[in-house]
């Protein structure tokens, strides 16, 4: 881009490129452009070089969420939603690491009984993360291993409880029906739980991850979105169509496999990577 | 559906006996909407729209098909010829035949390497070992252990101490030893962009010299597959492509989008979370699938 002496057609038939490239996707992209060419033109400005500054505040302003903070009766409680394989585990290890060097007591909760050695898995973050852990074994019913994890929660006093479920695509309905499930009966056993249903999202998947969020969000609602492996070469540009359709805020990102590999979602330093 | 997009945008315009230059430019902007929709590579989805362009100027509409029919026909056809027109069988020549799994984190390595071993054992009564290869990953090893024991097929005994590619040589050799007829190596997810572990992979090739490297990709990877895909058969010189969760609604267009790029042929499909769950790829079900 930086190529371009002035903001003419060209320039902006490059950033279309750049955005789809980038899985922005068609039509979010054109609805990007169209506000962009507006800020330009408000602004008085052709130069190319006054762009990133447009790009971030553009940016900024699709991603601000009224963010409502709901008033929480402890211990809070974290449910981690997506389908297979987008990091919801190793997020879980990131968060609880988070909370846990903030002073506060972390309960993890094995909610996914299903894949093989996905109990052992989290087992090893929560011990790494020094974090009090609950499981109740493969194939148990994981609404019984949230309602349980719950109890231990309240009666152990912790301050936040983080609920791992297992992958699931969100085309399956029975699969959908069971996280229906675990929401309700969390809620009956703690009234406001899960407070932050957390949907994970893969930064390297394309235009699906619509379909993906607006499946979850109609389950269960989703409270945050997550988005992972922004360490390689994905720029995850579908939480712009995202963010425009659903509004939902998107509040970290995953930059690598281990714990400290976190980092607060910012809308300029998505722009950036953008443009890079 | 692509087909009734097109016949909106034939009715618009009069004249449908023949393909022209005009009639086809708006029809081209609805096939390039559906395959960037279906996540088609940016520029895989230019080369091709021309290639479409090319072959559709001048054509008779068929008396039986509507233009917009016609124009699928071409799509599909042309889709159909670049994801390999017809199936490509594994290559189990080998004592043993030896298999080696990569890709990105996350993409269902692990669960495609039982899955394969299961197939071996069920379709060509081969003996397997499969191998766990990737001692960074928190309880990976368990993971192929357990679905190992789940088919009752042999896993290697790996540890988290040891190297990952003193495990495949070794394991390898325990093959030869015992008459293991297949040996399937599950590899650590990792970036394309790193140096040290795309390394590690390189290493385990030239040590074992697979027959099958099979590049595993998740069908909802967007425009990032060439990139990726690229850059690990640069590396590796893959032999063929594994596409996972299939069985969900992603349109998977990555599957045009790595075959262009690297020209290696889409073998095995997944479809599911049981080790069952594993079909050979069919081009027509895929490129029916890409334009939705
Ligand atoms: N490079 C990179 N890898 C990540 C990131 N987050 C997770 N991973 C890796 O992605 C793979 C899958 O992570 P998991 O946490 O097991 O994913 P999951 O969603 O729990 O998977 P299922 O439970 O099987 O659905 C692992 O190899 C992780 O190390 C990230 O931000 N960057
Ligand atoms: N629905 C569906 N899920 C799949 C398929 N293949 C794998 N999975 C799931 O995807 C998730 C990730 O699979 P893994 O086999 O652990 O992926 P991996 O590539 O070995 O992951 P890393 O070793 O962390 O890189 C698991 O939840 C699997 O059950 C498939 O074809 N369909
Ligand atoms: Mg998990
Ligand atoms: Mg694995």
């Amino acid at each position: 881009l930086a190529s371009h002496d002035k903001m003419d057609d060209s320039f902006w038939e490059e950033l279309e490129e750049i955005l789809i490239m980038a899985d922005v996707g068609f039509e979010p992209a054109a609805k990007l452009l169209d506000n962009l060419r507006g800020r330009a033109r408000k602004a008085g400005t052709n130069d190319p070089a006054k762009f990133r500054d447009i790009l971030s505040e553009e940016l900024a302003e699709i991603f601000k969420t009224g963010k409502t903070i709901k008033a929480i009766n402890p211990p809070e409680v974290v449910m981690m939603i997506g389908v297979n394989g987008v990091g919801k585990t190793t997020t879980i290890a990131k968060l609880a690491h988070r909370a846990q060097m903030s002073g506060k007591k972390v309960l993890i909760a094995a909610g996914d009984t299903f894949r093989a050695a996905a109990i052992e898995q989290l087992k090893i973050w929560a011990d790494r993360v020094g974090a009090g852990f609950f499981s109740k074994g493969e194939n148990a019913d994981p609404a019984a291993v949230a309602f349980e994890a719950m109890d231990k929660g309240l009666a152990e006093g912790y301050d936040i409880i983080f609920l791992d479920t297992a992958g699931r695509l969100h085309t399956k309905v029975n699969l959908m029906e069971e996280l229906k499930k675990i929401q309700r009966v969390l809620d009956k056993k703690h009234p406001g739980a899960p407070h932050r249903s957390i949907l994970v999202l893969d930064a390297t998947t394309g235009q699906n991850a619509l379909s993906q969020t607006k499946l979850f969000h109609e389950a269960v609602g989703v409270d945050e979105i997550v988005l992972t492996k922004l360490d390689g070469t994905a720029k995850g540009g579908v939480i712009v169509g995202i963010a425009l359709e659903y509004g939902v805020p998107i509040t970290f990102v995953g930059l690598g496999e281990k714990m400290e590999d976190l980092r607060p979602f910012h809308g300029q330093d998505f722009a950036q990577a953008l443009l890079s | 559906s692509l087909t009734d997009r097109l016949d909106g945008v034939f009715k618009k315009i009069r004249g449908h006996a023949r393909l022209t230059e005009e009639n086809i430019q708006a029809a081209l902007r609805e096939v390039r909407l559906a395959l960037l929709e279906a996540d088609v590579n940016f520029k895989v989805v230019k080369d091709f729209v021309e290639r479409i362009r090319e072959k559709a100027a001048g054509q008779e509409v068929l008396k039986s098909l509507t233009p917009g029919q016609q124009v699928v026909k071409i799509v599909h056809d042309e889709l159909l010829e670049l994801l390999g027109g017809e199936t490509v069988a594994l290559n189990l020549k080998g004592k043993p035949a030896v298999f080696m799994f990569v890709g990105l984190q996350g993409s269902g390595k692990t669960t495609s390497s039982a899955k394969l071993a299961l197939k071996l054992r069920r379709e060509f009564k081969m003996r397997p070992l499969l191998v766990p290869a990737d001692v960074y990953r928190p309880a990976a090893i368990d993971q192929l252990r357990k679905l190992a024991a789940q088919l009752d097929i042999q896993a290697y005994p790996s540890e988290t101490t040891m190297n990952p590619v003193d495990i495949c040589v070794s394991a390898l050799d325990q093959a030869k030893k015992d008459g293991f007829d297949a040996v399937i190596f599950d590899t650590a997810g990792r970036l394309h962009v790193d140096e040290a572990l795309m390394e590690e992979l390189a290493n385990i090739k030239a040590k074992t010299s697979p027959q099958e490297i099979l590049f595993v990709a998740d069908a909802m990877t967007g425009q990032d597959a060439v990139t990726v895909a690229k850059s690990f058969d640069e590396r590796l010189d893959l032999t063929g492509v594994v596409l996972t969760k299939m069985d969900g609604d992603a349109r998977g267009g990555a599957a045009l989008s790595i075959k262009e790029v690297t020209g290696k042929p889409i073998k095995l499909v997944g479809v599911g979370e049981k080790l069952s769950d594993l079909e050979i790829f069919h081009p027509d079900r895929a490129a029916s699938r890409i334009l939705g």
